[in-house]
This record gives structure tokens, sequence and C-alpha cells, in this order.
């Protein structure tokens, strides 16, 4: 439920800074916040070129936000200690643009219920409600499913709710930190008069007949069928996993009723890219040969090729039969182009042929890695639950492992172990700011209905244990031995994320568990990058000359802030420029060698004033001694 | 196997969790009013 009035709406791309007191994990999550915005909304961000009013994101004391543009030209939006999770920079980015929390939209009486002498002295006006002349909820349902919504358990002084859902089913519904919700972007999109998005390109599940504008090819020797069952298998397609009696369709190339090396070609609609780079998503299934492929090609438009260039971009090969399997192919295309999909009949037997469903394309990046787990459901609450991915490398080349501790009453844990692998001899040790983002994927048909929950965790190069050593170092150094399943002998490090990653009444719900299998997305990435200053923008008026007045050594860049001239200077991961015009220059060793030699040298004069005081005061009682030794034994003698 | 660390600490909390760890009292829990809006 939106703040009323249009002085308080956001320009449709929102000018930020991320400011340099965040932490590290914090700015990589905030990016890939503002993605999720740029898949699901029209809403843009870019850094602050010196527009009127901008957000910084900061890192104050906890997680806030005012409502609305405030136009205060520098608006702040803290994401504290902690709150360094998608959902909660997507919660306060809601604020931002103009949003109340559900739960205090004028007719929530009619669907929560208020336990107020459970709510803690004094927290009484976090329950207020706004009437409909100041907030208004866009003629869209009451949203147990928000992620404004606050859970049972807010400003409590118990252990009983403090809310309570009118619909009971809703109790463990409210309060989710995952992602939008359908009715929050159906707000949003409405405040903002949202019709299209930055990123989002296609997603078809096949349930139309007119199977998305997809095109079969009359240049291929066999063709896709629309069909909602296969001879020798899928028995159902991937969105409803049949579910729906009667509906619930796929494309399949019968692969069994064709020679070797026929091809059935199937091309999308014509699309036309904005950023250049995209992911194809699809879930495959082959029931054919095990040589049964499916090529994934672009063709490309362009003022010289009236007909596109087609260009291979992928070979699916050795898809695993009798089971849906998730893949994903990154294309780079700039130009009007259309995604052609060959199914290609391998040698071998065949008693089926491949089938396809749930394509979804966007301008995001793919995913690094997809851990594929099967038969579900018996690990949940188990003993047995505890998971080890496969051995995965980043792009950087470090090895890691993934852990998914599901033995726990109530709650999935999900952690990052860096393991000992084939590169660690030209790695930098200690891992420096790689970013590891851990997706549970909701396997909703539609990209953009998705709520898949995300953690994200960096790797800090500082960061000790409690015994000393560098927690981010090499795992033949720090880790314990561990083995694969096939026995090859590894070292592990100590893992580090979450036990609260979701509960399993929330990973039974939805699309988490689908056919009793779970997608684990996972990408690491170097976000070193983010370790420098935002670049601040060079007024072009009026302030560009207390600039003019002022050199920056070192290739630092002088801006104007509260307006003074000040420099920005470069940094690195472990030395930087630093002074009034960058020109000293400073490492993590000088800061070393400065803290040990102070730390030398305030106790050397500690020694000193010591031996001083010790020695005046010997001599003082030494004198006082001789003059009144009489009284002294007095004293004694009283005493005993 | 060493152990792990868990960054949330054992504890699955939420926003208004977080803030009232801080000892902040915003408005509804993670609200910033302005001088207009106090008032």
């Amino acid at each position: 439920n939106s703040i009323i009035g249009e002085k308080y709406r956001w320009p449709h791309t929102i000018p930020y800074v991320l400011e340099d007191s965040l932490e590290m994990n914090a700015k990589g999550i905030i990016l890939n916040a503002f993605e999720r915005y740029r898949l699901k909304t029209c809403i843009d961000f870019k850094p602050w070129a010196g527009e009127a009013n901008y957000l910084s994101v900061f890192k104050g004391s906890g997680c806030w936000s005012s409502v609305g543009n405030r136009r205060v030209r520098k608006q702040d939006l803290s994401i504290g200690a902690g709150c360094d999770r998608i959902a909660t920079v997507q919660h306060e980015l809601l604020h931002a643009l103009g949003f109340w929390h559900e739960q205090s939209r004028s007719d929530r009486d009619d669907y929560i219920r208020i336990i107020w002498d459970r709510i803690q002295p004094d927290k009484e006006h976090n329950f207020n409600t706004y009437d409909d002349q100041v907030s208004d909820s866009l003629n869209v349902p009451y949203d147990y499913t928000s992620v404004m919504h606050y859970s049972k358990t807010a400003f409590q002084n118990g252990t009983e709710p403090t809310i309570v859902t009118k619909i009971s089913n809703f109790m463990d519904v409210i309060g989710q930190r995952m992602d939008f919700s359908e009715y929050d972007l159906l707000k949003l999109n409405q405040l903002y008069n949202c019709s299209s998005s930055l990123s989002f390109m296609d997603s078809c599940d096949f349930e139309l007949e007119n199977v998305c504008g997809m095109i079969q090819s009359s240049s291929d020797s066999a063709d896709w069928q629309r069909v909602s069952w296969a001879p020798g298998g899928p028995g159902s397609d991937h969105s409803n996993m049949g579910r729906c009696t009667g509906s619930g369709f796929f494309m399949h190339f019968d692969s069994s009723s064709v020679s070797v090396g026929a091809i059935a070609i199937l091309e999308s609609r014509t699309l036309y890219p904005k950023r250049g780079f995209q992911c194809l998503q699809l879930f495959l299934y082959n029931s054919g040969s095990e040589n049964d492929q499916l090529n994934i090609y672009i063709r490309e438009y362009s003022a010289g090729s009236v007909n596109g260039t087609l260009t291979l971009v992928e070979e699916i090969k050795d898809i695993p039969t009798g089971s849906w399997q998730l893949y994903h192919v990154t294309l780079e295309v700039t130009s009007k182009f259309r995604v052609v999909f060959a199914g290609v009949r391998g040698p071998g037997a065949s008693r089926g042929g491949l089938s396809m469903d749930d394509i979804n394309l966007s301008e995001t990046r793919c995913p690094h890695h997809v851990w594929h787990i099967r038969n579900f459901t018996q690990f949940i609450g188990s003993p047995n639950g505890i998971l080890y991915s496969p051995p995965f490398y980043s792009s950087k080349g470090y090895a890691f492992q993934i852990h998914l501790t599901l033995s726990h009453l109530t709650n999935a844990g999900i952690y990052l172990h860096l393991i000992s692998g084939a590169n660690d001899d030209q790695l930098q040790w200690p891992c420096p700011w790689q970013q590891a983002t851990m997706t549970l994927l909701d396997q909703n048909p539609d990209i953009r209905q998705r709520m898949s929950n995300q953690r994200s965790v960096t790797t800090d190069p500082l960061m000790t244990t409690d015994n000393g050593t560098y927690f981010w170092d090499r795992p033949s150094k720090v880790g314990a031995v561990a083995f694969f399943p096939n026995g090859t002998q590894f070292n592990r490090s100590m893992g580090y994320g979450t036990s609260a990653f979701i509960t399993y009444q929330r990973l039974k719900s939805r699309d988490f568990i689908k056919g009793n299998d779970v997608y684990i997305l996972l990408t690491m990435e170097d976000i070193s990058h983010l370790n420098s200053t935002q670049m601040q923008p060079i007024p072009t008026s009026g302030n560009s000359d207390l600039c003019s007045d002022v050199k920056c050594e070192n290739d630092g860049i002088c801006v104007v802030r509260d307006g003074n001239a000040e420099c920005r200077c470069p940094s690195w991961d472990d030395w930087w420029y630093s002074g009034q015009r960058c020109e000293k220059r400073g490492s993590t060793r000088d800061t070393i060698i400065i803290a040990v030699s102070s730390t030398a040298a305030v106790f050397a004069l500690m020694l000193i004033v010591t031996l001083v005081s010790v020695y005046c005061t010997r001599n003082k009682y030494r004198a006082k001694g001789s003059s009144h030794g009489a009284d002294l034994t007095l004293e004694n003698r009283h005493a005993f | 196997t060493p152990e792990n660390f868990d960054v949330d600490g054992g504890l699955d909390q939420d926003i208004f969790d977080i803030n009232e760890d801080f000892g902040l009292d915003l408005f509804e829990g993670d609200i910033r009013l302005d001088g207009a809006q106090n008032r």
C-alpha cells in the first residue's frame, strides 16, 4: 500500500550512491537486489551523476528507510549489520519507492488480528494503520505473501504471536523474506506505470497453442510437437508436473521415429536485446537415445543479413534420461535475434525423444553452477540430511563446495566451504572478496513469478578465527581432511553461512521442490572492485570552479562534497593513496608496521614512567623511614 | 570436520528484531520519519 501523492515518486531510474561505510557483502547484495528490480519491474538504478535527488545507501545502525521520495537531495537508506539479505534490501527499497508495510493498510483488520496485550509496552505504534486518504492499496487484495508484511512474532513480549491471520493457513506465510510476491509486483508496477522491464525478454511454458510465437523451421527433417505426455516419457510436463489434468503441455521431438542425424528445429519469436548479455534457462527431458542432443543457435539479424546469421552457441549433450533437467545457456547478443532450438537424433536406440519446457530468457547473468539434488524430501529433518555439493571452481579459480544442512528441526542451513583445488598455488591467500551467492530455485515456470530464496556470503581476507588463523586461508593449511564419494582426499575449510537459510515450512511451499528435485544455483564472483569508493559526479556548473584549483595526485579525482572540493583517492586490495591530495601511499604492511612500532613505543614509555615512579617512591620512603623510625615501631606494636 | 560459522548466530532474525537489538525505536520498526511526518 503506497503513500498517496505524486511528489513522493522517484523517476524510473533512481540515482544511488553506495557509501564507503557499507560492508562488501552488502554492496554485492544491493547490486543483486537492483537486478531483481530490473527483471521484474520497470524500476532501474544508476550511479548518481549529480541529479537533484538520490538514494544514499550506507551502513547505519540497523535496516531502515524513509517512505517515498522525500526530495531532500540525499536520502539515506541504511543497510547495517545483519541487513545484508537480498529480500531485506528489496523491502527497504520498496519503502523508499513509496510503500508502507502490508499490515498497516486501512483494511488490514479484515484479514489479521493484532493481539495488543502481547505487544511490548510502547511498541503499539508499530501496528498503526493508515486511512485510505493517506495510503492506497491500489485495488489489490490483502497480501499475506508480501515481502512488506511482518511475521507473526513482531514486537512480541512473550512467545505468543502478535499478528494472527484470520485464515489460519497464512500464520506462517506472513513475514517471508525471499522475493517480491505477485501482488508486490502488481502494486509496484501499477504505481510506477510499468509495462515492461529492462531485463526480462520471454517466458514460455507452452500452455497456449500459439507456443509463444515460436515457429517450426522448414529446413529440417522433423518437427517438435506440442504434447501433454510422450509415449516414452515424460508422463507430464514440467510446468504443472501433471497436477492439472487436461493441461500441462511441452514440446517434444520424437527421435524414435526418425533416422540418425535427423534434426527438428524450433525458432523463438524475434527478440530485441538492450543489454547485450542474456541467460537462457530451460528444462529438458530425455527419453530417447543417450546420444540425442539439443543444439542452441542464435539467428542474429543485421543490415547485411536479412535472413539472419546462424551461430551455434551450445551443444547440450549427455542429457540424463528419465527426469527433467535444468540447463542454462549464456548468450551475448547485441542486435535483433531469435533463439533456435535444434533437436538432433544421435546414434543408439531410442524409445522416445527430447522434450523441453519452461523456457525463460532474460538479460541477466546465468548462475555459474547448478547443484541438482534428487529425491530431496527424504533428507528433510533426517539425521542423513547433511549434504555436500560436488566441488566447483569460481571464475578466479578458487575451489569450493556448498553444504546444506537439513538435519535440524525447523530450518535448513547453508554454508560455503573453500576446498583444496588445482589452482591453489597460483591463487591469492587468504582468499580476498569472493562473493558466493546461493539460491534455492523456486521452479515456477515464469521467471517473473519466482520467489527464490537467496543468501550471499563474501570472503574477507582479514577475517580471523578464534585461534588467530585467517578464516579464508588456503584450505590445505587451515582445512580438515575430507573425502569425495569416489574416495579422493581433499581439504575442506570451515563453512561460512547461515543455519536459518529457510524454514522447512517455506521450503515445502511454492515450487522449491518439484518432482522431488531441488536446484541450488551458485555464483562465486570477485567483488574486489566494490572496495573502492563509488565515483562521485563532477559537477557541471558553479561547483566545478572549486575543483579547478585542486590538483589530485596519483590519479585521484576531485569531487565537490558539501560545498568543498576534496580528492577521492584510488585504492587496491592491500594498498591505497591518502592525504588531502592523494599524495601519501599506504599499505596493509605499513599499517602493521605502524601498529607494532606504536605499541612498542607506548610500552617503552610506560616502562620508563614506571621505573622512574618506583625509583622516586623508594627514595621518598627511605627518607621517611629514617626520620620516623620510632613512630613506625609504635604503630606495629599497636597493631599486634 | 571444523564447525561452521553462522552469520545469523543461530537466529532467524527479521528486520524489526535486528533494529530492536540496536536499540532503535523507528516508526513501524524500520521507517524513518521526517519532521513533518513526526508532527
